[in-house]
């Protein structure tokens, strides 16, 4: 699951995700 | 003690919303009445005002590699563009309130990740509703205003992308709930149990039930002369399920058929296998 929602994934791990 | 316990919960969610969301209900049935003070938003209302509206409106836009082919895409796809790019924003800030609910930071990391897979785009109606009347969408944080008619006038099928929210808007708009309300009630949206593939059911849904004893208890206290309130909210959640269902079967449909169009990359694995 994690590996196919990285990105949703990151979100939670980090607030910032600037790149996005 | 306990519903102590409860006004407490919900006086923190309503505390994380206004941190989250930076346009609430409140401020945008003050633009949508005219009682901010500050200029009118900008209406849309044809190709000629959308094309004007995009100089006179900082429409955030997508960063793109050539802007230049950017340009060159239709205006239906350049509008979708910008829509997607706002879900975009709008997942981030639902992801900071997520975290904000108490007990969600503890629960599996995959649940999270699944609880927000399928929730971000019921919250994301649900809260379209406090932007909508049945006229048309505050759009650009409330400065512009883009109407119904306009959004059905698109060409297919992106015209039929909008009309379902705005259907359903006006019902829930009815309930008149207000940003404190809203606050619960998202979250329970969020800790729901019965979402597909949950590792850990059991921690959901001690979380959810405790979340709407809060939810009962807030609507009893700001709706005194609305009994049947929390009863009509949670028929709402079906709803929500349903238009989501066909928001992401259009998405798909928008995929195969719109091969000018690229799906943002955070949307397609949301939309990924979802339903």
């Amino acid at each position: 699951l994690k590996e196919k929602h990285k990105i949703l994934h990151r979100l939670l791990q980090n607030s910032s995700c600037s790149d996005l | 003690p306990e519903s102590a316990d409860l006004r407490v919960l919900a006086k923190h969610l309503y505390d994380s919303y206004f941190k989250s969301f930076p346009l609430t209900k409140a401020k945008a049935r003050a633009i949508l009445t005219g009682k901010t003070g500050d200029k009118a938003p900008f209406v849309i209302h044809d190709m000629n005002s959308l094309k004007a509206g995009e100089h006179y409106i900082s429409f955030k836009q997508p960063p793109v590699p050539d802007q230049g082919q950017q340009q060159n895409k239709d205006m239906e796809i350049r509008l979708f563009q910008s829509c997607q790019f706002r879900s975009v924003e709008a997942v981030r800030e639902i992801t900071e309130f997520a975290k904000s609910i108490p007990g969600f930071v503890n629960l599996d990391l995959n649940d999270q990740v699944t609880l927000l897979k399928y929730g971000v785009h019921e919250v994301i109606f649900s809260m379209l509703a406090s932007v909508m009347n049945k006229d048309g969408t505050l759009v650009s944080c409330g400065q512009g205003f883009m109407t119904r008619e306009f959004l059905k006038s698109l060409r297919k099928p992106f015209c039929e992308l909008m009309e379902p929210k705005f259907d359903f808007s006006v019902k829930f708009n009815a309930l008149e709930l207000d940003d404190s309300d809203l606050a619960v009630f998202i979250s329970v949206i969020i800790l729901s149990g019965d979402r597909p593939g949950l590792v850990n059911v059991k921690p959901i849904e001690d979380l959810q039930d405790n979340m709407l004893q809060a939810l009962e208890l807030q609507l009893k206290m700001n709706h005194p002369d609305s009994p049947q309130l929390f009863a009509k909210l949670l028929q709402k959640m079906t709803d929500l399920r349903q238009i989501v269902t066909e928001h992401v079967q259009l998405l798909q449909l928008l995929k195969k058929t719109e091969l000018d169009m690229d799906i943002h990359p955070l949307l397609q694995e949301i939309i990924k296998d979802l339903y």
